[in-house]
């Protein structure tokens, strides 16, 4: 544990709970992808299956456990509890486009060819572009609420930071996963319009349009 | 070292 991989932990868990805090305080769940919501459920549950096979240390089982129910909440609030305010009309995105070839991908290029591994490989891969039904969304509505730009910046942070984490782990431990670092640097570059939005109009006050 | 069996990354 380096000092990057906590810090991206700590932000992608904070952009976990400005979600849900942004959809329970307003009651209403506007302008989020209920698809990338789901997508994301769906890479949580693939890649902590190993919860129940492989006990690495209490803050890693404690995180999963976090993340999985935080994450199932976040739809469980958008699909059913506040499904009146899903604004699914916005929300077109094929996520076949995205889980098909993404699930093929992951039994062709693995570490091992094991039910286990190939989810955990499915995971990272679909994780990576999980955030495009969102992406999509806004650039169709041509804009987003503040506290979702908030929570994209968190999101997106997370996985540069770990990358950070991986060069740090690579000189130090000689460790790297070449999966992870693709998928991540991958996951990353999806991001860098937004941040560049980010930083150039949310940051100095303004609410992030995008040009006509 | 390629590290796959031990994830202890999230």
């Amino acid at each position: 544990m380096n000092v990057f991989r906590l810090v991206g932990d700590l932000s992608h868990l904070l952009a976990i709970i400005i979600l849900l805090l942004k959809i329970w305080k307003t009651r209403s769940c506007a302008g989020v992808s209920g698809k990338s919501q789901i997508l994301f459920s769906l890479v949580f549950i693939t890649r902590y299956l190993d919860l129940f096979t492989n006990f690495i240390s209490v803050y890693n089982s404690v995180m999963k456990i976090i993340y999985l129910v935080t994450s199932l909440g976040t739809v469980y609030l958008m699909y059913f509890k506040f499904k009146a305010t899903y604004d699914s009309n916005h929300d077109t995105f094929r996520i076949e486009f995205l889980v098909v070839p993404v699930g093929g991908l992951s039994f062709l290029v693995n570490h091992d060819f094991t039910p286990l591994e190939i989810l955990w490989t499915f995971s990272i891969y679909l994780e990576s572009v999980a955030i495009l039904p969102q992406l999509f969304m806004i650039s169709k509505t041509g804009e987003a609420e503040t506290i979702t730009s908030h929570y994209l910046f968190a999101l997106g942070s997370y996985r540069a930071l770990y990358i950070v984490n991986w060069v740090y782990r690579y000189y130090t431990e000689g460790f790297f996963d070449l999966i992870a670092i693709v998928a991540g640097c991958v996951q990353t570059i999806l991001y860098c319009d937004f941040f560049y939005l980010y930083i150039t109009k949310v940051l100095k006050g303004k609410q992030l349009k995008l040009p006509a | 070292k390629l590290a796959t069996a031990k994830k202890d990354e999230l």
